[in-house]
């Protein structure tokens, strides 16, 4: 563990806390792609498969969490408070997105076995898992303030991991390629995000698009 | 185990 992992972990743990919270206190989750929070679900329920391999008490309890975390968020959207949920402008494909994850998975990865290809399917799938979120935010060509704090949180989180990984392959001589090469996609995806984040949300104004 | 060990991270 080291403080890019510790940081980018506690980072991707308030953007969880930070959706959820807006959306129980708002009673509302007016902006918030269902489709996206699906495609999370589906990437930590395939990748902590793996939660019978023991690692640390913090991963164990981190996998839990952000498990359980998803599976509410999509009952809130999807049940709870249905009735807020904007499907409207939530019409991102994802199809277009889960197929070729997982046929990439299954032509890429470390070993072919159905725990390691799940494992892969999870990383691809996290890597591209946004694009409903910021296709809704392209589409409405706004996002409310709390809305892009949480993005912000979930984009540096992979940021964080990029630094973890260089500082991991120079002091333990370990590295993935498939994890690095995904985070990089998926820090890239972001870029254009962070952009108007830094440059409007954080001097005070709402994210909105130019028309 | 190299894939246990691999996938120490979240």
């Amino acid at each position: 563990m080291n403080i890019f992992r510790l940081v980018g972990d506690l980072s991707h743990l308030l953007a969880i806390i930070i959706l959820l919270l807006k959306i129980w206190k708002t009673r509302s989750c007016a902006g918030i792609s269902g489709k996206s929070q699906i495609l999370f679900a589906i990437v930590y329920t395939s990748r902590y498969l793996d939660l019978p391999n023991f690692v640390s008490m913090y991963n164990t309890l981190m996998k839990i969490v952000f498990i359980a975390a998803s599976y509410a968020t999509v009952y809130l959207i999807y049940m709870k408070f249905k009735a807020t949920y904007d499907h409207n402008h939530d019409t991102f494909r994802v199809e277009f997105l889960v197929l070729p994850s997982f046929v990439l998975a299954l032509l890429i990865n470390h070993d072919f076995t159905v725990l390691e290809v799940l494992w892969t399917f999870s990383i691809y799938m996290e890597s591209v898992a946004i694009l409903p979120q910021l296709f809704m935010v392209s589409k409405t060509g706004e996002a409310e303030s709390i809305t892009s704090h949480y993005l912000f949180a979930l984009g540096s989180y992979r940021a964080l991991y990029i630094l973890n990984w260089i500082y991991r392959y120079t002091t333990e001589d370990h590295y993935d390629l498939i994890a690095i090469v995904a985070g990089i996609v998926q820090t890239v995806l972001y870029c254009d995000f962070f952009y108007l984040y830094i440059t409007k949300v954080l001097k005070g104004k709402k994210l909105q698009l130019p028309a | 185990n190299f894939l246990i060990d691999l996938h120490d991270e979240l």
